[in-house]
């Protein structure tokens, strides 16, 4: 987290705001809705309480703009700049503005009032830009649910007004996973038309091939419609498709872009109802089959024929010795499989069937 | 192959924007070698704030991340 040079901050904890002006995207009440709820996710981790006033001046003057608005800092039609705020003090100080040409919506579609009002009045309170970018305060907007502030925003906040005498119960977000964590473990990994995507928590990283440093970002932000987890991910690059599992759904990608017709459920692909969910999944070029890894046991899928192989489930730990009996995520590369669990990764010759060597997790990162 | 992000004039019309914006990439007229460098310092200070991978250039990653949806509020305080 970041705060604005010299800290400022507000000098008593009972603020007042104002809302100057409605956008016509949304019914009144959802403005004022989603505006006492972004005030909310800071007043539930400060002492701060905020009044609202409906005439006169208040702390924050919150409005909606386009283009040149008033203040010299011109908006720029749809997406791109979507709003901004001013750090606390008199004045235009925490005065908070919405570009009026964005489509300001309360769910996922377009952009949130909420999710972007909760970032713009953490500036009003004196908050900068995070470089985490799983926090509410880093400047790129991402749709999320639940409680939007991750523990770096709770810090960052804290440090200027302490926390909340009552103790208010919160869940934040976690702050983003570190690559170099010597105990970093992944959640699935799968080959992308070349690159290697990582998922880990609500994100994933990208390996290019021709970029020096992975690339982090909010699962999310690239695919709105996937769930926060994924379990297990694998191409099958003859069909030009990935395929991501979260629980009982699948979904497949074709680049980037979601195939229709999915979410699929993982029991049309032959698993018995009893499966609940898919540790890992990798598929094997050389034989056509995708293997699906689920607690200590595994399945073959034919892609040929779209069946599952009679004679599985088969037993992890007696076909791949010296892996233990769980994993968390696979890949196959050039005649070895890797197997991820934990904050350990196995390289495995499938040709001569024994791990060649233990490595941490995140050398796959150059950690 | 196309040409590099950095040679389209498009681009660096809007890495100047965005720099000038949320950087502080001083405006005005200066020296062509000063006036590189100022740009390449300013991509720095944004790769390294978006973690991407610190090289000066503006290739497409960084591209990308400058035209993602975002807050118009600095990301550098002074």
């Amino acid at each position: 987290y970041n705060h604005f040079p010299r800290k400022l901050k507000w000098q008593n904890t009972n603020i007042t705001f104002r809302i100057v002006n409605y956008t016509p995207d949304l019914k009144k009440s959802d403005v004022d809705r989603a505006i006492r709820n972004a005030l909310n996710v800071w007043a539930d981790v400060t002492p701060l309480t905020f009044k609202k006033l409906n005439e006169g001046i208040a702390d924050i003057m919150i409005s909606f703009g386009s283009k040149e608005h008033g203040d010299y800092n011109p908006f720029d039609g749809p997406n791109g700049l979507l709003a901004h705020a001013y750090p606390p003090g008199p004045g235009i100080g925490g005065d908070t503005h919405f570009d009026e040409d964005e489509h300001w919506t309360k769910d996922s579609s377009t952009y949130n009032l909420f999710i972007v009002a909760a970032h713009e009045l953490g500036h009003a309170l004196g908050m900068s830009h995070s470089s985490d970018p799983g926090a509410l305060m880093y400047p790129v907007y991402s749709y999320g649910e639940g409680f939007p502030l991750a523990e770096d925003d709770i810090e960052g906040i804290q440090e200027l007004y302490g926390p909340n005498p009552n103790h208010r119960k919160v869940k934040p977000k976690p702050d983003a996973p570190q690559k170099c964590d010597p105990m970093l473990s992944f959640d699935a990994v799968t080959e992308l038309r070349g690159e290697t995507i990582i998922f880990k928590d609500r994100f994933y990283w990208r390996i290019h091939p021709q970029f020096v440093e992975p690339e982090q970002t909010l699962i999310k932000n690239t695919w709105p419609s996937l769930p926060n987890k994924v379990d297990a991910a694998y191409e099958n690059p003859e069909k030009d498709q990935v395929f991501i599992f979260s629980g009982i759904r699948m979904w497949a990608l074709n680049g980037y872009t979601l195939v229709d017709g999915y979410p699929k459920y993982i029991h049309k692909l032959g698993l018995p109802k009893s499966v609940r969910k898919i540790d890992a999944a990798v598929h094997i070029r050389e034989t056509g089959k995708t293997l699906l890894f689920t607690d200590e046991e595994y399945w073959s899928y034919d892609e040929a024929s779209g069946s599952m192989d009679t004679g599985y489930p088969r037993s992890i730990e007696t076909d791949f010795p010296g892996m233990g009996d769980e994993v968390d995520a696979a890949a196959f590369h050039y005649g070895y499989l890797y197997f991820f669990h934990e904050h350990v990764q196995y390289e495995y010759s499938y040709n001569s069937r024994k791990v060649i060597r233990v490595l941490r997790a995140n050398s796959i990162f150059n950690c | 192959a196309g040409p590099l992000p950095h040679d389209n004039p498009d681009n660096v019309r809007l890495a100047e924007r965005y720099l000038h914006r949320f950087y502080g990439l001083p405006a005005g007229l200066r020296g062509r070698k000063a006036s590189l460098d100022a740009f390449q310092d300013k991509i720095k200070e944004m790769q390294e704030f978006f973690k991407l991978e610190v090289t000066g250039n503006l290739d497409e990653n960084t591209l990308d991340v400058m035209q993602q949806p975002r807050c118009g509020v600095p990301d550098v305080g002074e």
